[in-house]
């Protein structure tokens, strides 16, 4: 990602 | 996606499965915490803002429509249903939502990755989620016996935890980058919840007795 958390989890 | 992170999501929804057979075949919501299941719901609909707007996979879409819609109808059947409401143990569960609420979105003004709206209630959810298991532990505290649905509900959602956890230790070693520690903090202490809860639960499927949490 972008350094951030990922948002592909639920 | 890995092994650890799909059997979190599997577990996960385990837990509400478990939860909806209780209240539609046994028509009973006794033992189950409303304040949990509202506050589940506000942190599925603050976390999945985006839904409609960002595309991650087919998966992921259909998993937080099944999240979005069992919250919010497991809420409708506990406030709403002739009869499932009426077996809902209002006085035991009185736990205040805003105690839960109110810090976590402080806390997420004060501590996230970009300050915009779509990101601080991401991070709410995020903190919201784990603590709003705390008014459930509450009611089972208080509950002389726990039966099983209920406590098999519990069960998974901890172990829904417990695997997401594993996923992220998976995860920092596997790929590069990978920078989340509010993530992290949250996934911990929510995990951390639930260590209490597993050590009665297995002392009684162990004794093969009837779950008690000690008051």
């Amino acid at each position: 990602g972008e350094g951030g958390d990922a948002k592909d989890e639920l | 996606m890995n092994i650890f992170r799909l059997t979190g999501d599997l577990t996960h929804l385990m837990s509400i499965i478990v939860l909806l057979l209780k209240i539609h075949t046994i028509k009973s919501c006794a033992g189950i915490s409303l304040k949990t299941q509202e506050l589940y719901a506000l942190v599925f609909a603050t976390r999945y803002l985006d839904i409609f707007t960002t595309y991650i996979s087919l998966y992921n879409t259909v998993m937080k429509l099944i999240f979005l819609g069992t919250s919010f109808s497991i809420v409708w059947y506990m406030r709403r249903h002739k009869t499932v409401r009426l077996s809902y143990d209002k006085n035991n569960d009185t736990f205040r939502h805003y105690f839960l609420v109110l810090p976590c979105f402080l806390l997420a003004l004060v501590l996230n990755n970009r300050f915009t709206v779509r990101e601080v209630l991401w991070t709410f959810s995020l903190y919201l989620e784990a603590v709003a298991i705390i008014p459930q532990l509450v009611l089972l505290q208080r509950s002389k016996n726990v039966d099983n649905l209920t406590g098999n509900y519990v069960f998974f959602l901890g172990a829904y935890r417990g695997f997401y956890l594993i996923n992220w230790i998976y995860r920092y070693f596997t790929e590069n980058h990978y920078r989340r520690w509010i993530t992290w903090m949250a996934g911990i202490v929510q995990t951390a919840l639930y260590v209490d809860f597993f050590y009665y639960y297995f002392k009684s499927w162990k004794n093969n007795e009837k779950l008690k949490l000690p008051a």
